[in-house]
């Protein structure tokens, strides 16, 4: 539009189309998008507004500058928040299921990872473990790799959140990942589902935040 | 940097909302609703090449080049912005995640002559 003349005469409409699609292309130029995403099944609206009040909560007690600060900010970072898909293996064990998929020729740093769960009793017993599973139905019994484990501590019902770092350091390099977390009771036979609620309307989810470095901006900056 | 009006040709900023309901688009994007597609427009006379630079002392040392080289045959200064503010922006990728990001420079504020 710089190049051109301005056109008086033009219909409105011709201008209005153009800078329509250049501003589609210009949003998934930026987003590092092949095309605009279709998605594979809707969120309901009160987990989206109960994620987003967690991600401004997380947003507050962002640590003001550090070292290298405009370093930092050259590097375009994220926050996302993925919703789990969720799978009963047995009475005492429950499988959550997230899927991650990124841009390709992107190196994601992740800075901070939480998981955020909706407890039913204030001293519940649970292991979690952490697993990078082949592909995105790989279930219970499908391949995957032990990332780390871990006994939850928890103080109090309600939401709360639990950190994933360093089992999650590694997650992020490649494109398409499946991260599977698995909760089990501790303490003989009681029930997952007796200490936590994973239902659809306390769907447990994960929030992180990565940075994205290009290659060649590394190898600039070295 | 002057937002452009109907009686000068001369470069400026040329404003204009996209709403993403009007592409469709606001069934993933979540936040904002849309945003400035702003860009820079119009004509860069020599005699006003450098202006509005960064400080005033850019477009007066573009002007002296100006007139101790007689550039009137070669060289032209275009129109091009001068200052441009990120945006913020909270998606849905095709895993129905939900992505906060700011996109850099992504919004013109002010235009001006190179």
């Amino acid at each position: 539009a710089a190049a051109e003349p301005r056109c008086p005469s033009c219909p409105a409409g011709a201008e209005r189309w153009l800078l329509e699609e250049v501003a589609k292309k210009q949003l998934l130029e930026k987003l590092r998008l092949r095309d605009r995403p279709r998605l594979a099944h809707a969120v309901p609206r009160a987990a989206v507004a109960r994620a987003l009040r967690r991600l401004q909560a997380g947003g507050a007690r962002r640590s003001p500058g550090g070292p290298g600060e405009e370093e930092e900010e050259e590097e375009q970072s994220y926050e996302i928040i993925s919703f789990a898909e969720t799978d009963l293996t047995s009475p005492s064990s429950l499988g959550l299921q997230f899927q991650f998929s990124q841009a390709q020729d992107q190196d994601l740093r992740i800075l901070q990872a939480q998981l955020w769960l909706y407890l039913r009793v204030p001293r519940a017993s649970l292991t979690l473990r952490i697993f990078l599973a082949a592909e995105a139905g790989a279930g219970a019994g499908g391949n995957r790799t032990l990332l780390g484990e871990r006994q939850l501590s928890t103080t109090g019902s309600g939401w709360r959140s639990f950190p994933l770092l360093p089992a999650l350091q590694s997650f992020f390099s490649g494109q398409s990942r499946t991260l599977r977390l698995e909760l089990e009771s501790r303490g003989g036979g009681s029930d997952v589902s007796a200490q936590l609620n994973a239902s659809w309307s306390h769907q447990p989810f994960l929030v992180a935040k990565v940075k994205v470095r290009e290659p060649e901006h590394r190898v600039a900056k070295r | 940097s002057l937002r452009c009006s109907q009686n000068s040709n001369l470069c400026c900023r040329k404003d204009f909302y996209v709403d993403f309901r009007d592409i469709g688009w606001n069934d993933w994007i979540i936040k904002p609703e849309g945003y400035q597609i702003n860009y820079c427009v119009g004509q860069c006379p020599l005699h006003v090449a450098g202006s509005p630079g960064m400080a005033s002392s850019f477009h007066t040392a573009v002007f002296n080049l100006v007139k101790a080289n007689n550039m009137q045959a070669s060289g032209h200064s275009c129109c091009v912005p001068t200052r441009r503010r990120p945006l913020s922006v909270l998606y849905f990728d095709r895993n129905s995640n939900i992505v906060k990001t700011d996109i850099p420079d992504m919004i013109v504020d002010a235009c001006g002559c190179s």
